[in-house]
C-alpha cells in the first residue's frame, strides 16, 4: 500500500481545442499534481491535500471552477463544491456561490464548523462571512472568454458542459438580416451541402449539394446536420 | 468542473470537487459535484470525483455506485470504474478519476476527453486528455 493521487480539469473536451490550450491544461495539471506528490511525501493528510489542489485549480481560469467559471444563462456566476474524508466518513457540500473566492473551503468549512452537510445560495454566503473566509467581487470569477461562450451556446440554443469552444469559422453564429446563418459547413444526410441555410435547418432548395461526389440541388425538405468546431454538432446534442 | 481524489500513506481516502456548472445554465441548477454519492464520494475503500453532465451523473449516482461495486461486490477499482462508467453513465456524458485504499489509481471517461493526471507512490504517473 502506498499514496496515490489523481487530479481532472473537467470531461467533454472539444474535439479541435487548440493545442496550445491543450498544453496550457496539461502544465496546469502536471503542477498540480507535483504539489499533491510533495505534500503526501510530507505526510500531509488526505483530506488537506484534496482541498490543497482544487483551491489551486479554483485559482486558475484555466478550467470550469473558481476563476473562469461557466456563467448561467443569466450572465451570473453560481460556483458549488464538495468534499468528503472516506476515514472520518464527513462530508462538506455549498452550492449557489458567488463572492466566495475557493468554494472547496467552505465546503470543508461545512464539514468541520457546522452541524450540516450542505449549505447553498444565500445561506452558504452568510455562513462564509461568518467564517471568514476570502470574499472577491463577483466580477473576479468572470472572464471574458466566458462571455463568448455564454453567447455562443445562446445562439446555439444549447446548455454546454465543462468545454472550451474557440473561435471557428464554423461555430453557429446568429443568423444574418436574410435569415441565413453564417456560412458554415453542414451535412445533409451525410453529404456535404450548399454552405448557406435557411434558420430553421433546412436546406434551401435553390442551394446546390454534393451527393456521391456530384454537384445537383438540394431536395426540398432536406434537413441539414450542422457542424460546429470542425464536427457535427450532434457530438455536442446531450449538453 | 475540477476534481481531486487522493490516499494518504495511511491508507486514508479522500475527495473534492468543484465547478462552476453548465454553461448558459437556469439560475438555480445544481449539478452532480455537490451532491455526496453523485459527484464526490469517499470511505473507508476508495475516493471518486466524477465531471460532465451533472443531470445524467446525478441519475446513476456514479461516484457511490464505484465505492458500492468494491464494498459489495469485491469488484477492484479498475473494473468498478469500467462498469460504472460503460454500463451505468449515459454515453458521451463524462468522467470520473478514483483512488482505492491499496494505493490504486483509475480513470474513466465516455466523452471525447477528459482532462486528468495521475501518480502513485509505485511509480505510475500520466498526464492525459483524449483516450
Amino acid at each position: 500500500m502506498g499514496w496515490a493521487i489523481a487530479v481532472h480539469g473537467g470531461a467533454g473536451v472539444d474535439p479541435s481545442l487548440p493545442m496550445e490550450r491543450q498544453q496550457e491544461a496539461k502544465d496546469l495539471l502536471l503542477h498540480c499534481l507535483n504539489l499533491g506528490v510533495s505534500a503526501l511525501k510530507a505526510s500531509v493528510p488526505a483530506i488537506d491535500v484534496v482541498e490543497l489542489l482544487v483551491r489551486e485549480l479554483e485559482t486558475n481560469p484555466v478550467f470550469n471552477s473558481g476563476r473562469g467559471s461557466a456563467l448561467s444563462t443569466k450572465g451570473t456566476v453560481e460556483m458549488e463544491a464538495s468534499i468528503m474524508d472516506g476515514f472520518r466518513n464527513k462530508c462538506g457540500a455549498v452550492s449557489g456561490l458567488s463572492t466566495v473566492k475557493n468554494p472547496i473551503s467552505l465546503a470543508r468549512l461545512v464539514m468541520e464548523k457546522s452541524p450540516h452537510v450542505y449549505l447553498a445560495f444565500n445561506g452558504a454566503e452568510e455562513f462564509a462571512r461568518e467564517q471568514g473566509v476570502e470574499i472577491v467581487d463577483t466580477n473576479y470569477f468572470i472572464t471574458a472568454e466566458n462571455k463568448e461562450r455564454l453567447e455562443q451556446a445562446k445562439s446555439a440554443n444549447s446548455i454546454q458542459f465543462d468545454y472550451r469552444l474557440p473561435e471557428s469559422e464554423n461555430a453557429v453564429g446568429k443568423p444574418n438580416e436574410n435569415g441565413l446563418l453564417p456560412t458554415i459547413k453542414i451535412h445533409a444526410n451525410g453529404i456535404v451541402a450548399a454552405d448557406k441555410v435557411l434558420q430553421n435547418g433546412l436546406l434551401s432548395e435553390k442551394e446546390s449539394c454534393i451527393e456521391n461526389g456530384e454537384k445537383m440541388p438540394c431536395r426540398k425538405g432536406m434537413l441539414a446536420e450542422f457542424q460546429m468546431n470542425g464536427v457535427p454538432i450532434s457530438i455536442y446534442e446531450p449538453e | 468542473t475540477v476534481g481531486c481524489v487522493v490516499v494518504d500513506s495511511e491508507g486514508h481516502c479522500a475527495s473534492a470537487t468543484s465547478t462552476g456548472g453548465l454553461i448558459n445554465k437556469m439560475s438555480g441548477r445544481i449539478g452532480d459535484s455537490p451532491i455526496i454519492g453523485a459527484g464526490t464520494y469517499a470511505n473507508g475503500v476508495c475516493a471518486v470525483s466524477a465531471t460532465g453532465e451533472g443531470e445524467a451523473i446525478i441519475r446513476a449516482t456514479v461516484a457511490r455506485d464505484v465505492a458500492a461495486l468494491m464494498e459489495y461486490k469485491g469488484l477492484s477499482l479498475q473494473e468498478s470504474v469500467d462498469f460504472v462508467i460503460n454500463k451505468r453513465l449515459e454515453d458521451g456524458k463524462g468522467g470520473l478519476i478514483a483512488v482505492s485504499s491499496n494505493g490504486e489509481v483509475a480513470a474513466g471517461f465516455n466523452t471525447l476527453g477528459m482532462f486528468r493526471a495521475c501518480a502513485t507512490e509505485e511509480g505510475y504517473f500520466e498526464v492525459g486528455i483524449w483516450q
